[in-house]
């Protein structure tokens, strides 16, 4: 049985909040399984335009980038339906 | 910079403020708003006009959690606020759980995510660059703040330029209240160069004034530090001078030499001389493009280029200018580290190198860096911008 990382969950959900994965990722009821390597190089797209060094690891300057205060438009609005067009 | 794909199509805009956050006065929520579009109308031929009534293109709300767009605000911290593009409308709302706050170093200033998030409204998407203002991610209070250059493209490539030249009194945002600024009039140090004193280049000009370059702003320096009223804006004051140069020189003929990417300026003073830029490989033949810095050594009245863990000597009287032997590695400079950010021969005679907000002072009789006490590398920060 696949065991979750710790702070996994928070990362995907912020990950997909931004727009660099899929809305569905942590959508519950989809139920959806990301490989690896999605998770990896959704990590890779937000290290590089937060400037920081693409590792696709969630080490501790990631960790930092993400906890810090933030506008709440997405990075990225390749990902299905975008929060700001309900209006 | 990256645009969204929508824009307003008329360039008189009105916005009104139809919920006013907690702890702050209105007329004092009013002028922050209002010198957060002021950084967009002073770039380009848009206008912004507040109403207290009516329709609006921009409608400004500091609201709590779930306020009716699917998008609720997660309380302090996080998520301080969004904006719709223009084609959703431009509204901006601000999370009023947030502790807004104008010329303090304490919360989370308005002026700067307000001129973010106004950004948003009139069709600019998040940048990656670092230091423009339309990154994602909030810095901090920033008490001087300029427009960078990736922003003016941005919003440039929308709305067209300003034909009209703004006041300098608006190049900055009005310091609300009359408090001191910290790079400002008082001559207090700069806290962009404290908060990170790394810096793009350093030159001392034929006028005997050092100027360090720092993305698209630059300060003049002083025997006590940063001097007052900087930074100042690259663009706004270097005609035709771009952000993020790479390296300067000042040459004995008085011109001032600045370098970015494959090409180069010429300035005399601050005005740009004819014809330029042009291409290092035509006026700087056998210097490769991208060089880490430049400087003028007195002891020999040579120029050196350093890039990376190599270095180059260019001799303009000979021909050709740089000899075979070159490049030499920069282990040669004894106690150099590679891939130094400039270079300067400074006033007083000494050559200084810095990185990463560190400098060296090379002893040029030793031919090594100098022995002292403190020890080299020292803190540019504490010693050549007087934080």
């Amino acid at each position: 049985t696949p065991v979750p990382i710790a702070g996994t969950t928070t990362a995907m959900m912020y990950l997909a909040r931004f727009g660099y994965l899929a809305p569905t990722a942590t959508n519950p009821q989809s139920g959806a399984l990301l490989s690896e390597e999605t998770v990896t190089d959704a990590v890779k797209e937000f290290q590089a335009f937060a400037g920081l060094n693409q590792t696709g690891e969630m080490d501790e300057e990631t960790v930092k980038m993400m906890n810090t205060p933030r506008c709440g438009v997405k990075d990225k609005v390749g990902y299905g339906s975008d929060a700001r067009k309900k209006r | 910079y990256a645009l969204q794909g929508s824009r307003w199509r008329v360039r008189d805009l009105n916005y009104r403020i139809t919920k006013y956050p907690r702890g702050l006065t209105k007329a004092s929520v009013d002028r922050e708003i209002a010198a957060a579009f002021k950084v967009w109308s002073d770039v380009t031929e848009l206008s912004f006009t507040p109403v207290t009534s009516g329709k609006v293109h921009i409608e400004i709300r500091f609201e709590k959690g779930e306020h009716g767009d699917g998008d609720p605000f997660d309380g302090p911290g996080g998520t301080l606020a969004h904006a719709y593009f223009p084609i959703y409308g431009g509204d901006a709302h601000f999370d009023d759980t947030e502790a807004w706050t104008i010329d303090s170093y304490r919360g989370t200033n308005m002026f700067q995510v307000a001129a973010h998030e106004f950004g948003h409204s009139l069709g600019l998407s998040h940048s990656d660059v670092r230091s423009s203002l339309m990154a994602p991610f909030y810095r901090g209070y920033e008490p001087s703040f300029v427009l960078d250059q990736d922003d003016l493209n941005g919003i440039q490539a929308l709305y067209g330029k300003k034909t009209t030249k703004p006041t300098p009194a608006t190049l900055r945002p009005p310091t609300i209240g009359g408090g001191s600024t910290d790079d400002g009039e008082t001559g207090q140090p700069s806290s962009v160069l404290c908060g990170d004193p790394s810096i793009d280049a350093v030159v001392t000009m034929s006028d005997q004034n050092t100027y360090v370059f720092k993305g698209s702003r630059y300060w003049r320096l002083t025997e006590k530090g940063v001097d007052s009223g900087y930074p100042k804006s690259i663009s706004q004051d270097w005609d035709g001078l771009p952000s993020n140069i790479d390296a300067a020189f000042t040459w004995t003929n008085g011109k001032t030499y600045f370098f970015r990417g494959g090409e180069y300026w010429r300035f005399s003073d601050l005005k740009m001389d004819a014809d330029y830029p042009k291409q290092i490989s035509k006026g700087f033949s056998g210097i490769p493009d991208d060089i880490d810095a430049a400087f003028v050594w007195s002891g020999n009245g040579k120029i050196y280029f350093f890039k990376g863990s190599k270095y180059w000597r260019f001799d303009p009287t000979q021909r050709p200018p740089v000899k075979e032997s070159y490049p030499k590695p920069i282990s040669n400079w004894e106690g150099l580290p590679n891939s130094i950010d400039d270079a300067l021969q400074y006033s007083n005679g000494y050559t200084y190198f810095f990185k990463n907000g560190n400098y060296w002072r090379f002893n040029d009789r030793r031919f090594k860096v100098d022995s002292a006490d403190p020890a080299f590398p020292r803190p540019a920060g504490y010693w050549w911008f007087g934080c």
